[in-house]
């Protein structure tokens, strides 16, 4: 845009009152008003609980955990809220229907390792990979 | 856990409910664990030997080395049933060679043990053997050990020694010695003590390829001059002597595929 358009439009920003919504800008790619951010949350499988002490030597759980919310850039990053926010307008207009809504997933994952009796009294050490999310994002 | 998301649909939403879980969403949790651990069904073993003897204890360590957590040292653990306080880990470097490029380990119990006093002619032996038939299909063997633990014999003089060997059974005869396969010897001191590992890979992949030749391991012992005697008095503990000194067999193994979880 031209810098006299854009002087018109800080005026204007400047003026609007502050509210939380934000305008429905073509960028502005979501209407639920809550925005989650991208989370991991921990949930804590307990052997102990569930009563399998007695044929699991190790551990006493593990931690499940998953995502959950929505992706946000941080600005200094590659992917930037402009350079995003482009690629969804763009992928917008040549798709409405589907402007694709940032996943949050795992984005690095952990092994844990169970060490268990099997019914002859033998003993597993089975390494599970993937078990354990570590860290959560954007792909 | 206590706080799973209990309100039906599959979306996991934040709102956990904590509290202890119902019966049935217990028996469900285990279900699905159970699933994504690839067990059909919960393992109830026999433990009336208890559950901290030697194989559990040595795969306790691996576990350990492979979790690398800070868990009490097994050295700790073994140091209250043994009288003297051997430095030997269980686990060699060499186990933990093999172990990080395992999926898999199995430790088995041994399943027979003959001490054959036979006439003074006849040489004595022990026998062992491990049922390798459960292995999960897929997985393949890439190392195999069998363990036996020695303790010091302070009867004989000290510098006595001892040819220890270690025989894959090919064939039996009712009535003779059976054929044996010598898969490893090795010269004891009188005074050592510790566990002693011998590499049986090879055997056990023909055990695991053709079950109907496992006919499981001698172990023979006799003195520097030359005199058959019984593993006893050389010091090797055999099922009569302390659980956490049971000789044991360890496996490796590689998955060949990974294991699909059926959806639920």
């Amino acid at each position: 845009s031209t810098g006299g358009k854009r002087r018109q439009q800080n005026r204007n920003r400047s003026t609007q009152p502050q509210d939380g919504s934000r305008s429905s800008a073509p960028a502005d790619y979501n209407s639920s008003d809550q925005k989650t951010p991208c989370r991991r949350h921990e949930l804590f499988v307990s052997f102990r609980e569930l009563g399998w002490q007695d044929w699991i030597i190790a551990p006493e759980g593990y931690a499940a955990n998953y995502c959950e919310g929505e992706c946000s850039f941080p600005l200094n990053a590659h992917m930037n809220a402009t350079n995003h926010a482009i690629v969804q307008t763009l992928v917008h207009l040549m798709n409405p229907e589907n402007v694709p809504k940032p996943c949050c997933a795992p984005t690095k994952l952990h092994a844990i390792s169970v060490l268990y009796f099997d019914d002859n009294s033998n003993v597993i050490l089975k390494k599970y990979q993937n078990m354990v999310v570590l860290a959560c994002g954007c792909h | 856990g206590s706080n799973y998301s209990l309100d039906g649909n599959n979306e996991m939403h934040l709102g956990f409910i904590h509290r202890r879980l119902r019966t049935h969403e217990k028996r469900e949790m285990q279900k699905e664990i159970l699933s994504i651990l690839g067990l059909p069904h919960r393992p109830k073993p026999n433990l009336s030997q208890g559950k901290y003897n030697s194989a559990p204890l040595f795969m306790l360590d691996l576990y350990n080395t492979i979790s690398g957590e800070e868990k009490i040292p097994v050295e700790v653990k073994l140091s209250r049933y043994h009288s003297t306080t051997q430095s030997l880990p269980l686990a060699t470097y060499q186990e933990t060679a093999f172990l990080n490029d395992a999926d898999m380990v199995m430790s088995f119990v041994n399943l027979v043990e003959y001490d054959r006093e036979l006439s003074p002619q006849r040489r004595h032996h022990k026998e062992f053997k491990f049922n390798l038939s459960l292995i999960p299909d897929s997985e393949a063997i890439t190392a195999a050990e069998f363990r036996l633990y020695k303790e010091c014999v302070s009867r004989t003089i000290r510098n006595e020694t001892f040819l220890l060997k270690v025989y894959q059974v090919v064939k039996e005869h009712p009535d003779r010695e059976a054929d044996l396969f010598l898969l490893d010897s090795r010269r004891l001191w009188a005074a050592d003590e510790g566990w002693l590992e011998f590499d049986i890979t090879a055997t056990s992949n023909l055990w695991v390829m053709s079950p109907v030749h496992n006919l499981g391991l001698q172990v023979s012992l006799e003195t520097s001059s030359g005199l058959s005697i019984s593993s006893k008095e050389a010091g090797l503990v055999g099922r009569s002597g302390a659980l956490e000194k049971q000789p044991f067999m360890v496996a490796f193994f590689k998955i060949s595929n990974v294991h699909i979880r059926a959806p639920r």
